[in-house]
């Protein structure tokens, strides 16, 4: 109703610098610390694949039906990220237990033989990392300082 | 007419907050868990 | 710049070198802590921390290196393939992270733990300098400006900054304020070509969760508010032209992605500052406006406006008045205008004071011929003490009680004595007060209906109508205000508005009005 207003000189200036940083939008990745091992590499993918991550896809939840393969590679992988802490999580809610030296995630294979104030000795299966695999350990003392 | 803002990649119904996952004013998805920096206990910091 | 001390430069290149290599050494240890103790000895051997003056022109020398190390890297990779891109941003991030982390340690450990003021100052001096070097650069470099370095200083500087450690909350609200106060003297009217970044930044989820959810008390409503301000200031020629290039337009549809985080999230943000809003948006922008106008508080439920028979005055928040954090009465100016009007109001006098109203209202400012913040400023004003008034008689806003007042003799005068663009601002400014069910929406919605069925021309009418349809044709959302004011139009016989000839002025003017009063029957 009101019509055009003729643009400043001012206002084509700043077009001008506004049409420049058009070209190099910032980039969500600018944001975040960088990803040591899964940067953000955008790729188109077919159309039929998922764009988009599933419902509630950041609830505990969720992360709790995945496999514990899936929650390792996640942890490992996603490091400093919500999703290694809600993997985590997980991990904790199945009986996992996150070994601070080893830095690897034990469990229980069976109730130990001997548990004291300050460690507990057994079996464990634990996730070796390196391997990638789960592996077994007996008479393996497990050291509470070392309990997360 | 404008724009049908429900075509801007948020979930404007969602009981949860959006700012949270917002991932940038250029961007219609939203912030996947592993986008999102987390202050996790240092000896998560596993690499 | 100048008066760098000979051998300065080199002792800065060195020692950031230095930095960065111990920043990325695995015994930096943990948060580079141990780094951090080895390297402030360096420092101060090299006399950096010497005094003031040293230290600044050091982060200013440090800036301007990683910056340039920046421009190098992305000078190298023009036209590379978007893998590359991320390369060459891992390439600026080494240098550019490691100098953030340097500066976060320097101002958490500068003074004891006790005093803050060291803190904030050295905070707020580096902000200053790389927002210096921002803008120097931005006037050098011209369109080969690039944000990415600045953008990305200040994202992790902030995000350092707000990381959860007990040192960091004892000075949290003043890292908002320094950083609010950065941003602001980066509005997208003094650095453009750092809009983008500068949008990304306000509109981070760190930020946000900062200024709008965590800090207490909402102390950061009104700063974030401030924000927002520039940005539509910024945008407000383009839009106002409505012809969009396609970078403004990027920046419009990105704002309003932020608007509807905010509609969605913070709908009291945006109920509280919609004055200050409205009042630089620019009166075309009838969406951007309309999703602002929409917010209601959330502990409020709002009765469905297509309700046959609805009683809105019957309704428990309709009496209470909205919380309006603008001090809008401050911006009725010169101080002899808001005298005699404060007069008028009391004792309808001056007699002059009506008919002399339109001359204050005219403005010479280019490309509009009224004061439109003075008129908004005027009507909000002049409803509010109406609405006072009318409560002082214990009565409640009606067709009948804001009738025959000093009041409604300023609204009537405007709708006549103003030409079309004139009243159209008048018009548009009772309009922006019809939001969720509070006193202002009551009063503005009466008065608008009262003018309309007091109007002594039919063009009075018609841009009333004009004014609430051009609200209600666009993509929603629509305010509740605004619904139930033309809900009550067209349904009620006393406004006779079906027979008025601007409604069947054209088939498809008459096929609209027969849409929209189905959408709201």
């Amino acid at each position: 109703p009101l019509g055009p207003v003729p643009l400043s000189r001012e206002n084509f200036y700043q077009l001008q610098m506004l049409e420049a940083a058009y070209h190099h939008l910032p980039h969500p990745s600018d944001s975040e610390r960088q990803r040591s091992f899964l940067p953000r590499n955008p790729c188109p993918t077919p159309s039929y694949y998922p764009q988009l991550p599933p419902p509630s896809a950041d609830s505990v939840e969720f992360f709790q039906r995945l496999s514990t393969e899936t929650l390792f590679f996640i942890f490992y992988y996603m490091e400093g990220t919500k999703a290694q802490y809600l993997a985590a999580k997980a991990l904790k809610k199945q009986s996992w237990r996150f070994h601070t030296r080893y830095m690897m995630w034990f469990q229980r294979h069976e109730e130990p033989k001997t548990i004291t104030e300050d460690y507990e000795q057994g079996t464990y299966i634990y996730f070796d990392y390196e391997k990638w695999c789960q592996r077994k350990k007996e008479g393996f003392t497990f050291e509470y300082r070392y309990l997360e | 007419p404008g724009i049908d803002l429900t075509t801007l990649g948020l979930n404007l119904n969602s009981p949860e907050n959006l700012y949270s996952t917002f991932q940038s004013p250029w961007v219609d998805l939203p912030c996947r868990p592993q986008d999102i920096d987390y202050h996790v206990p240092t000896e998560y910091l596993t690499n | 710049i100048d008066g760098d001390p000979p051998g300065l430069h080199e002792k800065a290149e060195y020692l950031l070198r230095e930095w960065v290599n111990m920043y990325h050494s695995p015994a930096a240890g943990r948060d580079s802590t141990k780094a951090f103790t080895a390297f402030v000895q360096q420092m101060h051997q090299q006399g950096i921390l010497k005094n003031d003056d040293v230290i600044t022109r050091f982060f200013r020398l440090c800036s301007e290196m990683c910056v340039d190390l920046c421009y190098r890297a992305m000078g190298e990779a023009t036209g590379t393939p978007p893998t590359n891109q991320a390369l060459i941003r891992a390439k600026c991030f080494y240098t550019l992270d490691a100098f953030v982390r340097l500066i976060a340690l320097l101002i958490k450990h500068s003074g004891d733990n006790a005093n803050t003021v060291t803190k904030i100052n050295l905070l707020n001096k580096v902000l200053g300098i790389v927002a210096g070097v921002l803008l120097q650069d931005h006037i050098v470099r011209m369109t080969e400006f690039q944000q990415l370095p600045y953008h990305r200083i200040f994202i992790m500087l902030f995000i350092e900054l707000n990381a959860p450690e007990h040192i960091l909350e004892n000075i949290n609200y003043q890292v908002l304020t320094a950083f609010c106060n950065t941003f602001h003297v980066l509005r997208p009217a003094k650095s453009p070509g750092f809009s983008y970044a500068w949008l990304e930044f306000i509109s981070h989820r760190v930020f946000i969760g900062r200024m709008l959810a965590l800090t207490p008390q909402q102390k950061g409503w009104g700063m974030y508010a401030q924000l927002l301000i520039d940005l539509f200031k910024f945008l407000a020629p383009f839009l106002r032209n409505a012809d969009l290039t396609k970078p403004t337009q990027m920046l419009y549809k990105g704002t309003l992605r932020v608007l509807l985080v905010l509609l969605h999230d913070f709908p009291e943000f945006l109920c509280d500052y919609h004055y200050g809003f409205c009042d630089v948006i620019p009166p075309n922008c009838v969406q951007m406006r309309n999703l602002i106008l929409s917010a209601f508080p959330r502990n409020m439920r709002l009765p469905d406006p297509f309700t046959p028979n609805l009683k809105v005055d019957m309704l428990t928040d309709i009496s209470l008045p909205p919380r309006i954090l603008i001090n809008f009465a401050s911006k009725i100016q010169p101080a002899q205008f808001k005298k005699d009007l404060d007069s008028y109001l009391k004792s309808r006098s001056p007699v002059t004071f009506v008919s002399d109203l339109r001359s204050y209202l005219q403005s010479s400012e280019p490309g509009t011929r009224y004061n439109i913040q003075l008129m908004n400023a005027l009507v909000l004003y002049v409803g509010t003490q109406a609405i006072q008034f009318i409560h002082s008689k214990s009565l409640t806003p009606s067709m009948s009680t804001i009738a025959h007042s000093a009041h409604m003799d300023i609204f009537q005068n405007l709708a006549v004595a103003l030409d079309t663009e004139g009243r159209y601002l008048f018009l548009t400014a009772i309009a922006n007060q019809l939001r969720y069910p509070n006193s202002h929406t009551h009063y503005f919605s009466c008065t608008l209906l009262y003018l309309f069925a007091e109007a002594n021309t039919e063009a009075i009418q018609e841009q009333i109508t004009r004014v609430l349809l051009e609200r209600l044709i666009v993509n929603r959302p629509h305010p509740w205000g605004l619904l139930i004011t033309f809900i009550e139009l067209i349904k009620n016989p006393q406004f006779k508005f079906w027979n008025h000839e601007f409604v069947h002025c054209a088939p498809e003017i008459e096929k609209l009005f027969e849409s929209v009063a189905r959408s709201c029957m």
